[in-house]
């Protein structure tokens, strides 16, 4: 199916800090 | 619970490899010259590891453009799966630089990464802004101008995203109109 995000979802990932 | 290594570095994919260009108004230089690819990305983390890295819009120079097309799509009238397309169009008021336009812009991109208008995500191409002294712009731009049922669901969904007022609309314009314009009026093709 497609990946679909809703923008709740989006944001949530903001300032996350990168994983190395 | 812990989970496995692989599965932490797991990113989320999203459906579409996205290219983000910049442009920034040269008047010594070509149109070309001046727009330049800055980077592709095709996960939600790599998504905001660029967004949070670079200048909103809010704070570009006059002149300067950021265009998201999904990657293989140039950010112009004339590639191939632009030229029979044309795009949603908001314009802003100067005073709206500072309250509202970043906002906008960041929903606008939520809207094209996320695939939020449904099987009519395909019809995407991209999304422009345009910094202008005269007032800011904000379009998204589809595939083809004819195919209506398409055009006028994702200017729906759009409107409704940005959270717009019954009251506003919001006009379609296809590219060769835009494109052969004679005056600074061009035809709209389509309201919502």
């Amino acid at each position: 199916g497609k990946k679909q995000y809703d923008r709740e979802f989006l944001l949530d990932f903001q300032f996350m800090p990168a994983c190395i | 619970q812990e989970l496995p290594l692989g599965e932490i570095l797991d990113k989320y994919p999203l459906q579409n490899r996205w290219a983000l260009w910049f442009f920034k108004n040269d008047k010594n230089r070509m149109w070309q010259a001046n727009l330049r690819l800055v980077t592709r990305f095709s996960t939600v983390e790599d998504f905001w590891a660029l967004y949070d890295h670079i200048k909103p819009a809010s704070k570009l120079s006059c002149g300067c453009d950021y265009s998201l097309f999904k990657d293989g799509i140039e950010p112009m009238w004339e590639d191939t799966q632009n030229k029979r397309g044309g795009r949603w169009l908001i314009t802003l008021a100067k005073q709206q630089r500072h309250s509202k336009l970043d906002c906008f812009w960041l929903d606008t991109l939520l809207c094209l990464i996320g695939e939020m208008f449904g099987d009519y995500s395909d019809e995407l191409c991209g999304a422009v802004i345009n910094i202008r002294s005269k007032g800011d712009k904000i379009a998204i731009w589809t595939r083809e101008a004819e195919n209506q049922e398409a055009v006028t669901h994702i200017g729906r969904v759009y409107k409704e995203r940005l959270g717009l007022s019954q009251e506003v609309t919001i006009g379609y314009q296809a590219h060769a109109d835009t494109a052969t314009k004679s005056n600074s009026l061009t035809k709209t093709k389509f309201v919502v």
